[in-house]
Order: C-alpha cells, then structure tokens, then sequence
C-alpha cells in the first residue's frame, strides 16, 4: 500500500515498541552493578527522579492534551524510561571502554545528567509518536496532531526545567549509544541541536551566560556581551 | 544510515561534558 504520514508514523511507532520489548522499566542488572560499583550508590536517588519526573510529566502531558487522552503521558514516559535506562547502560559500557574505569560515582550523582539523558529519552518518544514537522518555531504536528501541537521540542525542557545548554549536552552521546534509532528521529534530535545553538541557548535566561562569565574571569580575553547583543 | 554529524574526539565522552573526567 502506499506511503501516507500515518502509516508511517504507525511504523516508526511499532519499531519503537519492539525495540523497547527488551528493555525493562527498572535498571538491568548490568546498571545495577554500575550502581553498585560508585562510591556513593545513586540506586535510590535515581528511581526518586523517575518516579517524581514521572508524575511531573504525565500531569503536564494530561494537562496539554486534554481530559480526553488521560493516561497517555504515563505510556510515553514508561516507554522514555525504558528508552532511558537503555541508552544509559550502553553510554556507561561505551564509557568504561574508553576510559578503563568502572566507578562513574560523579556522573552517576549528577541530577543535571539523568534529566537531560530522560528528556531526550522523551524527545525520541514524542517525535515517533508526533512527527517532526516545524510548527511556530519549534516542532510539532504529525500523526498525533492536532492534540500533540504544543507539546514538541523545547516543551520538554519547560516541563524538567531544564536549560537547553544542558540538554544539548547529552544528544551526541545519545545517538551514538543507541544505533537502532530511526533515521527520522537521528534527524529530528539534529535539529534539536541547531535550534538550541542558533536560539533556545541564548535566551536572556540562559545559565550559559554565566558559564562564559566564569570561564572569562578564570583567564585573559574579552567580557562577555550582554544577551541582547 | 544517518548523516549525524558526529563532533567528539576520542579523548570526550559524556564524562567530560558533565565534567567527571
């Protein structure tokens, strides 16, 4: 049959599903002893942030959609965790080949991590589910619009605020630690990135401000320009 | 399969972006 936008997102949605089939919704045994392995264990601190994320998204997700898809935000983000946890052991595997090490204590403890790592785990969700059309400047549309229209990216950032700097951060890693991402979805947190760097990074708000600031003071070079400029 | 342009070397992972090298 031919191609239409629904079937497929349908597909890319289905793939998504078995690709995930493996994957639990609690740490494997593998991460757990990654876990187990730092010297401050963060086992207890990481399924606080996914069950308080959790409830933070699916609220927020109810909220955007309206009465008529409640439950719907929890399915998402049961599939963003799995997603999540996946992509977190093969970073961690990937990064202990690399550096000869096994105690990622600091990385594993940092809040600022999980969320950016979680929110892209989201992102790949959503944009299977919604498409990747623009949409007022940021994304939106697809096979789950019109009720999906405010909820693509930067959406996810608002709801963890999280700062697009951060964010960033995590989206190369990302990519390279979970091959079976779709092409779609490859190109879509690509854009992530570009609209990050040539907008959402540079906002009034944005604590990268901060970081060129400091970065400045520690050595010689110019001041920072305000954000206006 | 994807055009991604990859920009890490070899010497950065995700440790060093949230500085735990």
């Amino acid at each position: 049959p031919p191609q239409t936008p629904v079937r497929a997102a349908m597909s890319s949605i289905q793939q998504l599903r078995v690709d995930l089939t493996s994957s639990g919704d609690q740490p494997s045994a593998v991460l757990a002893v990654y876990f187990k392995n730092c010297t401050l264990d963060p086992t207890g601190e990481i399924l606080q942030r996914v069950e308080r994320l959790g409830q933070l998204f699916s609220q927020m997700f109810d909220q955007a959609v309206g009465l008529r898809c409640v439950g719907l935000g929890k399915q998402r983000f049961t599939l963003g965790v799995r997603l999540y946890y996946r992509v977190m052991e093969a970073m961690l595997k990937s990064e202990e080949k690399r550096l000869s090490v096994q105690n990622f204590s600091k990385l594993l403890n940092d809040s600022t991590f999980h969320t950016s790592l979680l929110a892209c785990a989201l992102e790949v969700v959503m944009a299977t589910y919604g498409g990747t059309s623009f949409k007022n400047g940021g994304y939106s549309g697809g096979a789950g619009a019109p009720a999906e229209t405010d909820l693509g990216f930067p959406w996810i950032l608002d709801v963890f605020r999280l700062a697009a700097f951060d964010f960033y951060k995590v989206i190369e890693s990302f990519i390279k630690a979970e091959p079976t991402l779709s092409k779609d979805n490859v190109k879509h947190l690509e854009r992530c990135e570009h609209l990050t760097m040539e907008t959402i990074a540079w906002r009034g708000d944005s604590p990268l401000f901060e970081l060129l600031r400091l970065t400045h003071e520690e050595g010689p070079g110019e001041q920072v320009e305000p954000p206006s400029t | 399969s994807h055009d991604y342009h990859f920009g890490l070397e070899d010497n950065e992972g995700i440790s060093e972006l949230f500085d735990c090298d």
